[in-house]
């Protein structure tokens, strides 16, 4: 009956839970961690994240401006690849495959962080309240850079919705309108005591 | 690459071993 203590692996296993046990498509789901930078500041940092990737992975046509990205992503993912196993280089052949837009979009989530009310998160935290973005148009005129990031590659819905230590982010390249069936979800699951 | 945060790898290592799980499941000499 007590709430989930907040520690990495149910921290993954609770992004897993909501996207695979969701009844509409989600490519991706992000836990935005909550923090206090060294001056005080409140911080939104990459808590953990899970990738499930679209139905129409691999289908998209390569457009010759899109050559040069892939070479760079592959080269970034050989780098990365690298790091991770500890080896110069890498015989592995997946790291050649098409990097999709939502990978690409996914990763670079890793690096990113946000101060208090910048972005989507920021903003969800900021007024404790869910941000539900829908729409090519919408994502594109929002304020949120993220937001028009994710547009450009290829994601059509972006909720962020606030719970105890952080932020809750989902992303689709579905147009998935607001339920509260999901946010009902994310305040069970993500309901950490400490 | 070399910018990637250490505190993110266990995230990465995640997302590269199931990335090459999906990969090698469509591939077509998958077993």
């Amino acid at each position: 009956p007590s709430m989930a203590v907040f520690n990495q692996e149910t921290l993954q296993q609770r992004l897993q839970a909501l996207i695979e046990g969701a009844r509409e498509s989600w490519t991706y789901a992000i836990f935005w961690q909550s923090s206090v930078d060294f001056s005080g500041a409140s911080l939104l940092g990459w808590g953990d994240g899970y990738y499930k990737g679209e139905e129409d992975k691999g289908k998209r046509k390569m457009t010759p401006s899109s050559v040069s990205e892939q070479e760079h992503r592959k080269k970034v993912l050989r780098e990365l690849n690298s790091l991770i196993s500890g080896t110069a280089s890498s015989s592995d052949d997946a790291v050649d495959e098409e990097v999709t837009d939502t990978e690409w979009f996914f990763l670079v989530s890793m690096t990113q962080s946000f101060v208090n009310g910048a972005g989507l998160p920021g903003q969800a935290l900021f007024n404790s309240s869910p941000v539900w973005v829908v729409g090519t148009e919408r994502l594109m005129s929002s304020p949120c850079e993220r937001a028009r990031q994710a547009q450009v590659f290829g994601l059509q819905t972006m909720v962020c919705i606030p719970s105890a230590n952080g932020v809750v982010e989902l992303g689709s390249t579905e147009l998935i309108y607001q339920s509260s069936d999901l946010m009902n979800k994310v305040r069970v699951l993500f309901n950490f005591n400490n | 690459a070399n910018d990637f945060p250490i505190a993110r790898k266990s995230s990465l290592q995640r997302f590269l071993e199931k990335r090459r799980d999906r990969i090698t499941s469509r591939s077509p000499y998958a077993s």
